[in-house]
């Protein structure tokens, strides 16, 4: 039997909050150094890979590998059910039957609590992603995750145009960020500089181009990953019309969430 | 514009 044990409920009620508008099914793999989740949307545009070490978590056993294809709005319905200070239990029987078992411990209210999970495919994931250097994107922005939230947000007021998805509009230029998108009644644009005030030492905005680039996103995926984005105090943006671009949001030195999009340029 | 490609043809099947 397999059973890694953690207590993040908190961390994961969030996570899964997130991920189950855009990502309907998820693969999931508990290891010796910890949990690595992949997902890519019913477009096969966007691709999320979450990555946790062991040592994030206040108490992770995994002795052997486990990993498995899980729906993720059921999840997200068992994670609301859960108690924010409860125990999680994980179990797959050695033998390899097709489901998985949560149990939510709480130790305050002597509950225990227990969700079976039956696998699913898991939509054409993992993939093996290569880790792009820096010097291959063209512009990088940084900013903290507040202030992306808040971009998003101004976005979405003319968000709606109608028969089509809302996009936004990515442009760097001249050491700025430009964030456009089109409604059906108007349009939103807004304007990033870089910032580095004495006042708010870490909280910049920091941009590095190589050269301009302009890139097209649906909205529903900048939604997204804003959600995601609570997790961390900062965003980083690699835009390039050649490669994916990656939305990626650190945890605390000891993981990652990063949302691959495929390149539209303007 | 553009069309947009699949992501998964920027990633390899491990």
């Amino acid at each position: 039997m397999l059973e890694p044990r953690l207590v993040q409920t908190t961390f994961f009620k969030n996570v899964l909050e997130a991920l189950s508008d855009l990502f309907i099914e998820a693969h999931f793999e508990f290891s010796r150094t910890g949990l690595e989740l992949q997902a890519i949307d019913t477009s096969r545009v966007a691709l999320v890979a979450l990555v946790l070490r062991a040592e994030a978590f206040n108490h992770y056993l995994c002795d052997r590998g486990l990993s498995m294809g899980l729906n993720l709005a059921d999840m997200a319905k068992a994670f609301r059910c859960a108690n924010n200070d409860d125990i999680i239990t994980i179990k797959a029987e050695e033998d390899w039957t097709d489901t998985v078992t949560f149990t939510f411990e709480s130790p305050e209210d002597g509950e225990i609590l227990e969700f079976d999970f039956d696998f699913v495919g898991s939509n054409g994931v993992p993939l093996e992603i290569p880790e792009y250097q820096e010097s291959e994107y063209q512009a990088i922005v940084r900013m903290p995750s507040a202030k992306f939230m808040r971009i998003c947000k101004k976005l979405s007021s003319f968000g709606d145009s109608g028969d089509r998805d809302p996009v936004v509009i990515i442009s760097v230029y001249k050491e700025r960020v430009r964030s456009f998108a089109r409604g059906k009644t108007g349009t939103s644009t807004t304007v990033c500089l870089q910032t580095q005030t004495v006042d708010k030492p870490k909280e910049p905005t920091l941009i590095e181009m190589k050269e301009e680039v302009s890139l097209i996103f649906d909205l529903k995926y900048m939604n997204s990953f804003s959600k995601a984005s609570t997790l961390s105090d900062q965003v980083t943006i690699n835009l390039s019309s050649e490669l994916p671009a990656v939305f990626e949001c650190k945890i605390a030195e000891l993981g990652y969430i990063r949302y691959y999009i495929s390149p539209r340029k303007e | 514009g553009a069309k947009q490609g699949s992501i998964m043809s920027f990633f390899k099947k491990p």
